[in-house]
């Protein structure tokens, strides 16, 4: 149900 | 040089059991702030993020940053052979590839040493900004595990939903439907058992509740849990480590299709 995003969709490599 | 001496031995057996399910291998840092480590899980969903300060070890010496690579499986292993009364050391040479994990039981009258491989692990450390939450929810840790627990016996994702009058888990699955909704209370005889939802403006987010079940390992290390939700970004949900620091999992959502 849904699609899964992912945490590098949010937060970059520093 | 690296030493670290950790009396309350039963923290770090309690971190590895609670993170070596979901990510394989890391790299855990060492510097003067204290001894971290920030690894995602293989499919890059979720992201755990640990720091235990230097200030909360007996002895605390790291004469230069290092990054030590381990399988968190087999670090695992070799902590399950550390009682739970025991005294943790963590010992690396300058330059060496392997770490000893020296165990004292609290009588002196044991002492083990154990030594494992390093290794080379490229992982990719993430920037994570500081974020304005919606809605933070503190709540027994127990709790949200007998919930996640539990939902996922009838489903395999959760929206959770923030309102003024509480927080709702709810799931749907091929049997049925389940909905569990937790209201504020403080008039606990325990400040540990209170639920309190600080800043509740609406807020609903899906997520997986395999994540979820896989983070609530980390149940054992605090009696209360801190979640923290805002629209479109991922979920905290974070377990302090009394006098230590935190063990914090980051979750990223699930959106309609």
């Amino acid at each position: 149900r849904g699609v899964q995003l992912s945490i590098t969709n949010f937060y970059r490599s520093s | 040089m690296l030493e670290l001496r950790l009396v309350q031995g039963s923290l770090l057996k309690k971190v590895l059991e609670s993170i070596k399910d979901l990510v394989n291998d890391a790299n855990f840092d060492c510097s003067a702030t204290g001894f971290s480590l920030q690894a995602m899980d293989s499919s890059h969903v979720a992201l755990v993020a640990l720091l235990l300060r230097s200030e909360g070890f007996e002895h605390y010496r790291c004469d230069r940053n290092i990054s030590m690579g381990m399988n968190l499986g087999n670090m695992a292993k070799m902590l399950k052979c550390a009682g739970n009364d025991d005294i943790i050391t963590l010992k690396a040479d300058d330059g060496s590839d392997t770490v000893t994990f020296m165990f004292e039981s609290p009588t002196q009258d044991k002492i083990a040493d154990f030594e494992m491989r390093l290794m080379d692990i490229d992982s990719e450390h993430l920037g994570i900004p500081e974020a304005e939450y919606h809605a933070i929810l503190i709540m027994p840790s127990a709790e949200f595990a007998r919930i996640c627990k539990d939902l996922s016996s009838i489903g395999d994702t959760v929206v959770i939903s923030v309102t003024k009058e509480g927080v709702k888990f709810s799931t749907r699955g091929d049997i049925g439907t389940a909905n569990v909704v937790c209201r504020q209370n403080t008039t606990v005889d325990k400040p540990e058992e209170a639920t309190v939802i600080e800043m509740p403006e609406p807020v609903s987010l899906t997520f997986a509740l395999r994540y979820l079940n896989s983070f609530t390992k980390a149940t054992p290390l605090s009696n209360t849990v801190t979640i923290s939700l805002s629209s479109e970004i991922p979920v905290v949900v974070e377990y302090k480590i009394a006098e230590m620091g935190y063990i914090r999992f980051y979750l990223a959502p699930k959106i309609e299709e």
